[in-house]
């Protein structure tokens, strides 16, 4: 089973056009393994994406030269989905 | 075998595929008069597709379809199915909305519209999306059933790329999943309003998504979204937003209320769940039921609406 130890959710904001045209960018780089919870709509629209942990140093990099606003939304997704799956086997269990 | 009766079921978690059949075939079992079991097709992997029919007689009835999980790893929608397939039965002959829509018209809802990719959440990727058929020359797996439809098809707003998330397929249809659907819609002929619902984002949309031309019932269909979308909020204050696909989210071809607005089917919608982000596809199983709950009262309001403007 896959798993997501590191992988963070950040929730980018693009101020422009421009910004928002350097963010699809990304969503081509298949080496990154990019998962767009929600995708480059326009900007002020927020774009939510999924980062493995090997490429969040890069994707933040980018970003950052790039002075495009994110945050991170999810610290780490593998925690959340061992308590998903905590809680689950607790409400079977009960 | 897990629990005697739907009463027993814990609508506050999340379940299984196997669990989910096992649900659907009690809910079944405890009212023959009211609900049944349609099989509409298999999956690519072979896994039957179920859709419940809510009906209390007549013959082909106009009909209100309802879909969860066609991107399997949007949980809550499914677990939302689950809890508004319960809820249809306790509330026929005690609600006065719902008495009044079944005894005119039947409801189907499918409450696991990607089993495969369902499946495949549960046991290899939790963050699946797609379907699971292979592309021929390619690596990667699965078709967005998003994006497959045939209404506006290959145009901007998906992907031609097999690994890609939105990849639409190499045709429109070429996944069971959706022909299945297609087929049924279209053996039916007297589906009213039709329903797709997904997460996350907080989002009540209508057609188009493929082109910004506006839909020929947009105001009519801009105002009942209204009025869903404030019945909802009055339960727990969650806030909507609505409007076109393209506009209000972005172009996305191909897609499933595109597609049944073609049809005819004048109330197509797209519901978009809980949250806005602070879990996103993640969302905690303690907000399961208020989430269902709050979308129910919004689905009321289009079922109401599609009684009582017969067209």
């Amino acid at each position: 089973s896959e798993d997501f130890v590191g992988h963070q959710v950040l929730r980018i904001s693009v101020a422009d056009e421009a910004q928002m045209q350097k963010v699809k960018e990304l969503e081509d780089l298949e080496h990154l393994q990019l998962d767009f919870w929600r995708g480059p709509a326009h900007p002020g629209s927020p774009i939510d994406v999924r980062v493995p942990f090997r490429s969040l140093q890069a994707v933040k990099v980018f970003l950052e030269s790039l002075g495009i606003k994110y945050k991170i939304m999810i610290e780490d997704v593998q925690s959340l989905l061992d308590e998903e799956k905590e809680q689950m086997l607790t409400a079977k269990a009960r | 075998a897990w629990v005697r009766s739907t009463d027993a079921f814990n609508y506050a978690t999340y379940h299984t595929l196997e669990e989910i059949y096992d649900f659907i075939d009690l809910l079944v079992s405890e009212n023959p008069q009211l609900v049944s079991k349609i099989q509409i097709g298999n999956t690519y992997e072979g896994r039957p597709i179920y859709v419940l029919k809510f009906s209390t007689g007549g013959n082909n009835r106009p009909a209100i379809w309802i879909d969860t999980g066609i991107h399997s790893r949007e949980w809550v929608t499914q677990a939302s199915g689950v809890w508004f397939a319960k809820k249809i039965t306790e509330d026929y002959g005690q609600d006065a909305s719902v008495t009044a829509i079944l005894d005119n018209m039947d409801i189907f809802l499918e409450i696991v519209t990607n089993p495969d990719g369902f499946a495949f959440t549960h046991s290899k990727n939790r963050m699946w999306r797609k379907t699971r058929s292979k592309t021929a020359g390619s690596l990667c797996i699965g078709v967005d059933p998003n994006r497959n439809w045939d209404a506006g098809f290959g145009e901007a707003g998906a992907s031609s790329n097999p690994c890609s998330e939105t990849y639409r397929g190499k045709v429109a249809n070429s996944e069971s999943e959706v022909k299945s659907i297609v087929d049924f819609v279209q053996s039916h002929g007297n589906i009213k309003a039709f329903i797709s619902i997904h997460s996350y984002s907080q989002l009540l949309l209508y057609p188009y998504g493929y082109k910004s031309e506006a839909a020929p019932d947009k105001e009519e269909l801009d105002q009942l979204a209204k009025s869903a979308v404030t019945a909802l909020a009055s339960l727990y204050g969650t806030k909507f937003e609505y409007g076109s696909i393209i506009k209000t989210i972005y172009q996305a071809s191909g897609s499933t209320v595109d597609w049944t607005y073609n049809q005819g089917i004048k109330y197509s919608y797209t519901f978009e769940l809980r949250d806005t982000g602070r879990y996103g596809f993640l969302l905690p199983a303690s907000q399961i039921i208020p989430t269902a709950q709050e979308t129910w009262l919004a689905l009321l309001t289009i079922m109401e609406h599609a009684l009582n403007h017969p067209y």
